[in-house]
């Protein structure tokens, strides 16, 4: 009967595009602020 | 009328390899820029936690319902990231402003009536990387023109 | 070949002083001040001086990187660490050097010409590929992804930031990975397969071959990706019981089609035909998936709604979105002549009793016919139709698809060809019945028209057990498919419930009347 395509931790009814956020073939959900870079200004990153 | 197929010599021997990786996947950090300090590290948590993300939980309106502490925390620890972008904005709507030049946080005790040269009075926190951690600048006067 | 004597010992030592340069806490603009000193030292060592010296230092920079990954897997292997592996400190190496190429890369030559910089990129790109494929066949099941992986993704993340340096060469960037993608796909590198995925299936680069590469010419390149992944899966997806490792690959894989029919159903649609040619025939839900996409400006009337006219609705007689050269369907042979001689005169008869011998395989053990070329005949053949109907002002319907050429080869699968061939050419049909279109129209019909002419309840039974199987797999199913179910079990024309199979078993029974009772 193939998989439940809804248990694959995508959150197919946003409204939104999910691309953006998604963890790639292997994660059970999608990335979250923190893992996503972002182009914060430079003074932001004090490594 | 398609049944199971015998795999020839040559999808035999790729089947080994993709078996081979297999026990090698990706790790989730893989993908990832490296973050210097919290290095994303899937572990698996009882299913009565909290298993996907919470709503909106990438939005600034979610990251202002967040203690100061957890934002100057997010900021701190989470640096080049989604999350700290949210935590800045989320800050300053808090009327915190960064010092880009002396990479600290101010708070205006006060809305200045006007806003010029002037020294103004409010609460410096700064951090405090050999002490790990978030300090007062106590006695310390601000220059207004580099508030970013 | 032939290094130059010392050139080893100086590259690693370059590599460590620039890795300790990026130890120290800076900023991005201070690393960028800190490169250009380095630069001149790399000038001064000679590394600069010709092509072939700076394909060398690449060379052995990766090889360094790699042999670094591997020590520490294998260190991690002897005594592994208690609080499990830092993955951290396999990245170093691998993000360090690349850091240094692409400063190297955006800093080659004045900002204006992408040139040189993009042939800094395509040899780092070869290097990190034929190092890859040589590891693969030497280390065989000891491959390791890991520094691959790395070195690939980092490289594409920081030639993927928005910088006005890269910004006019953008799409070149994007066709190298592309390129290089191809190089070390999973039928070739097959230990390197799950790092394939991860690095075709980033955010970061779905939204640069999707989205931001204007006029979706990356489209083309993305499709031709997701097939060599397809023409790797086939041969494991035979079976219905999957392997672990093929499960993996597979559910991975549905899901990267999931977002991206969610995100890009107009992609899916163009590239259809390609996918499905690839998908092996018993892969119902993937092949439904992808068949489900329609483009988002599009609203589907309920196929369970009462009385629904299909041939009324507004698209139905538009062709479909599709990226397909119809006139390369059918490779060019002595076959495709006499099919088109077949096609405008409706002679030779002999094309008909020749058809099924054109399209057996004798050779190969794996299949009895040459699937593709049933696939590109029913679309070829059908195209034809559908224009010839539409060139005497007629719209599909049972009597203007019938007594034509095309409806007899059509006729010709279900009375000459055995089981398996039929069930080919039956999957062939039903790829086609997606949103409503001309295709989809003209294809719905055939089905009908097949099933009520058949000339054996047998060929009515496969042509009810295609579609069932295609129905009774978990969501999404493609529109034309519902309304070409329900047309067959609600029109009294068929007489679908008279047939003895309808009733072969009381849950398949109970099946047909829930879905008859939805929709009537």
């Amino acid at each position: 009967l193939g998989q439940d395509l809804t248990a694959l931790g995508l959150n197919l009814n946003s409204p939104d595009n999910i691309y953006l956020s998604f963890a790639g073939p292997w994660a059970d959900s999608a990335c979250r602020p923190q893992d996503m870079d972002h182009n914060v200004p430079p003074e932001y990153l004090i490594n | 009328p398609l049944g199971p197929l015998p795999l020839n010599t040559d999808h035999q021997s790729q089947f080994t390899m993709m078996e081979a990786a297999f026990y090698h996947m990706p790790h989730a950090s893989d993908s990832e820029r490296m973050r210097v300090y919290l290095p994303k590290n899937i572990c698996q948590t009882p299913a009565y936690y909290n298993q996907v993300l919470l709503p909106h939980s990438d939005t600034v309106e979610f990251f202002q319902r967040l203690s100061t502490e957890t934002l100057f925390f997010v900021f701190y620890y989470m640096e080049g990231t989604k999350a700290q972008y949210l935590a800045a904005k989320a800050l300053k709507k808090q009327s915190w402003r960064f010092h880009t030049k002396y990479m600290m946080w101010f708070q205006r005790h006060e809305e200045p009536k006007v806003i010029n040269e002037e020294y103004e009075q409010g609460t410096y926190i700064y951090f405090d990387y050999e002490k790990w951690g978030q300090r007062k600048k106590e006695g310390f006067t601000f220059e207004y023109k580099y508030l970013e | 070949y032939n290094d130059p004597p010392g050139l080893q010992e100086k590259t690693e030592d370059l590599l460590r002083q620039w890795r300790n340069v990026l130890l120290s806490p800076l900023t991005e603009r201070e690393i960028t001040q800190n490169f250009n000193i380095y630069m001149h030292r790399m000038n001064i060592n000679g590394i600069l001086k010709s092509d072939d010296m700076i394909t060398r230092f690449f060379r052995i920079s990766a090889q360094r990187c790699i042999d670094d990954v591997y020590q520490l897997l294998a260190e991690d292997r002897l005594n592994p660490p208690v609080a499990g592996p830092k993955r951290k400190k396999y990245y170093m190496a691998c993000d360090s050097f690349i850091k240094l190429v692409s400063l190297l890369i955006k800093n080659t030559a004045e900002a204006s010409n992408p040139t040189p910089k993009l042939n800094l990129l395509n040899k780092i790109l070869g290097i990190i590929a034929g190092c890859l494929l040589q590891d693969h066949e030497e280390h065989g099941t000891n491959f390791q992804q890991l520094p691959y992986h790395r070195l690939m993704l980092i490289l594409f993340l920081d030639m993927n930031t928005s910088e006005p340096v890269l910004e006019s060469m953008n799409y070149q960037i994007l066709t190298a990975f592309c390129h290089t993608l191809r190089i070390v796909r999973p039928s070739v590198a097959p230990g390197f397969c799950y790092a394939w995925l991860e690095v075709v299936a980033h955010r970061a680069f779905l939204n640069r071959v999707m989205a931001l590469t204007p006029q979706q010419k990356g489209w083309g390149m993305y499709s031709t990706l997701l097939i060599d992944l397809f023409k790797f899966l086939d041969p494991f997806l035979r079976n219905t019981e999957l392997a672990a490792p093929v499960m993996t690959l597979y559910k991975g894989t549905l899901k990267v089609l999931l977002v991206l029919l969610h995100d890009f159903p107009e992609f899916l649609c163009d590239y259809h035909y390609g996918f499905c040619d690839a998908i092996p025939p018993n892969c119902i839900q993937m092949r439904n998936l992808i068949l489900s996409a329609f483009p988002r400006n599009m609203r589907l009337p309920d196929p369970f709604t009462p009385n629904l006219k299909v041939d009324l609705l507004v698209e139905i007689n538009s062709p479909p979105r599709a990226v397909i050269n119809y006139g390369t369907l059918i490779p060019p042979s002595q076959f495709k002549k006499d099919l088109d001689a077949y096609l405008a005169a409706r002679t030779p008869v002999t094309f008909l009793t020749e058809l099924r011998s054109n399209i057996q395989v004798v050779n190969d053990p794996a299949r009895r016919y040459n699937c593709q070329l049933i696939n590109g005949l029913v679309l070829y053949v059908g195209t034809q139709a559908i224009a010839q109907i539409k060139a005497k002002g007629q719209t599909p319907n049972m009597s203007t698809i019938a007594h034509s050429a095309h409806m007899d080869i059509f006729q010709n699968f279900t009375v000459d060809f055995d089981y398996e061939g039929r069930y080919l050419f039956l999957n062939a049909i039903a790829n086609q019945l997606r949103y409503p279109n001309s295709h989809t129209h003209y294809f719905s019909c055939c089905l009908l028209y097949l099933f009520a002419e058949a000339n054996s309840e047998a060929v009515q039974e496969q042509i009810t057990r295609m579609l069932l199987e295609r129905l009774i797999v978990n969501r999404p199913h493609p529109w034309g498919l519902l309304i070409t179910f329900i047309e067959l079990i609600k029109n009294p024309a068929y007489k679908f419930w008279s047939h003895e199979f309808v009733h072969c078993a009381p849950e398949i029974e109970k099946l047909f009347a829930s879905v008859a009772r939805s929709c009537i």
